[in-house]
């Protein structure tokens, strides 16, 4: 391991963590330089696998990852205490957490550029790995596994499908939570998802069925509808209860926070949109709507 | 770029400061850390509308999968991957069945979800916990993914 990357203090952390734990950065592609934060297993790191993670978005940090899902730490309210997460997956494994891609949290590029798609960063991540195992050498040889959550639905496949290529690596198979893994099921199966949870009702459902559904499917194609207004207007009050009614999108009978997924933004005078843009995007209507919306400029006058 | 209903302005104000990067090893040059970045998200290039070529590739190659889901998140619902999970036509094993475990402190079995298993491949939900699972449901996620690695019965 690199001594220059070891954590030698926890700031804020009563106790010191008997386990080590590193910081550092990866070599991408280009001049891309990732952050990772190698957190070393409680129990036997020589025996026990080696996991990756990877938060989603696209463009939010694995590091909220592991200072507020199954990382070892939690940050109190304060911002500055912290304490230990009895239920950490470092208890089974030795996680790493790469931000990624290169511009979010601590990651960066010496050129400043930061436009990426899907493939880039499958290539970017895999090359980061590889670095990170010729700084690690003594991980070599541990079972392998990817796993990440959300956007992450789409940055695991896409490196696993590169790593399993890469005899170097003992890859052993991947993990997705809550990941978005197909665009129109996860949008056609939020509308049976809000029925169900009774955030609609019959009349709209009624009217769901009669404009968006054919007989002969086994599911109604909601995301699909070309073409066909009604469906999209019925659609319009699914999305505006989902998104913009204060539910909690991302835990239905979870409290909001704060921060609404609609918004007039007037630094840019237009409307913006926090939540993330998968749902309904190949139905016309809907995203036509959502692109009349944003684009509109002079919104004070017009769109009260 | 902050996700709706979400706060971890605590999370932001420790990552920031200047102990904490120091400690890091972060470059004073690096930009100050956010949980997502809107310069990324915005100018992001997306190239699949789908993984199942993805997973077809990891399946071939017998590798093993889970895919888990707080049944009450609305971002990437539980029913959309048990769907999209199910169209990859993998060879049932164990038909969908409530998983169970025992919360601290207590000697009672709850249920923490469902689970169905397929050839290398394996659906979990962990009832009453949305998008971030390890943050809803701390004890039942820490389980899942040891059953996963550990090649532990659910």
């Amino acid at each position: 391991a690199p001594p220059a990357d070891e954590i030698k203090y926890m700031p804020g952390l009563h106790k010191q963590p008997y386990w080590k734990q590193y910081s550092g950065y990866l070599n991408a592609t280009g001049t891309k330089q990732l952050h990772y934060w190698f957190i070393q297993s409680a129990n036997k790191p020589s025996e026990d696998p080696l996991v990756l993670w990877m938060n989603g978005g696209p463009g939010c940090s694995s590091d909220l990852g592991l200072l507020s899902e199954h990382g070892p730490f939690r940050i109190g309210k304060d911002g500055a205490s912290v304490t230990y997460n009895p239920h950490s997956w470092n208890n089974v494994a030795n996680m790493i957490y790469l931000e990624a891609p290169a511009g979010v949290g601590f990651s960066y590029s010496q050129d400043k550029n930061y436009t990426t798609d899907d493939d880039q960063v499958a290539l970017d991540n895999h090359m980061a790995l590889k670095n990170f195992f010729k700084k690690f050498p003594e991980y070599a040889k541990s079972d392998f596994y990817i796993t990440g959550e959300s956007y992450g639905g789409i940055y695991v496949p896409t490196l696993s499908a590169r790593v399993v290529d890469d005899t170097a690596i003992n890859f052993k198979g991947f993990v997705v939570g809550n990941g978005l893994s197909d665009d129109s099921m996860n949008s056609d199966s939020l509308v049976y998802f809000a029925y169900y949870h009774g955030l609609i009702g019959d009349s709209l459902w009624d009217d769901l069925s009669k404009y968006c559904c054919q007989g002969n499917m086994t599911r109604c194609a909601f995301s699909q509808n070309r073409g066909k207004e009604d469906c999209g207007k019925a659609l319009g009050p699914v999305m505006e209860v989902v998104y913009g009614s204060g539910l909690n999108e991302y835990n239905l009978y979870g409290t909001c926070e704060g921060g609404i997924g609609i918004y007039f933004d007037e630094e840019s005078n237009k409307v913006a949109f926090t939540h993330q843009k998968w749902q309904m995007k190949n139905n016309p209507f809907l995203s036509q709507k959502m692109k009349f919306i944003q684009d509109f400029t002079d919104v004070e006058n017009h769109l009260r | 770029l902050t996700p709706p209903c979400l706060n971890y302005s605590n999370v932001v104000k420790y990552m920031n400061t200047a102990e904490v990067r120091k400690q890091l090893h972060i470059p004073d040059t690096v930009q100050k850390w956010d949980i997502c970045s809107a310069d990324i998200n915005l100018n992001y290039g997306r190239k699949y509308n789908s993984m199942k070529d993805q997973y077809n590739k990891i399946l071939l190659a017998k590798k093993k999968v889970m895919v888990y889901n707080g049944d009450i998140d609305m971002a990437c619902n539980f029913l959309g991957d048990e769907w999209f999970v199910d169209s990859l036509n993998q060879k049932l094993v164990t038909e969908r069945k409530a998983w169970h475990y025992t919360p601290e402190g207590t000697t009672s079995k709850q249920v923490a979800g469902f689970v169905k298993h397929f050839e290398d491949l394996t659906f979990v939900t962990v009832r009453g916990a949305g998008h971030m699972v390890p943050t809803d449901k701390p004890q039942p996620a820490l389980i899942m993914i040891t059953n996963y690695l550990q090649d532990i019965p659910f």
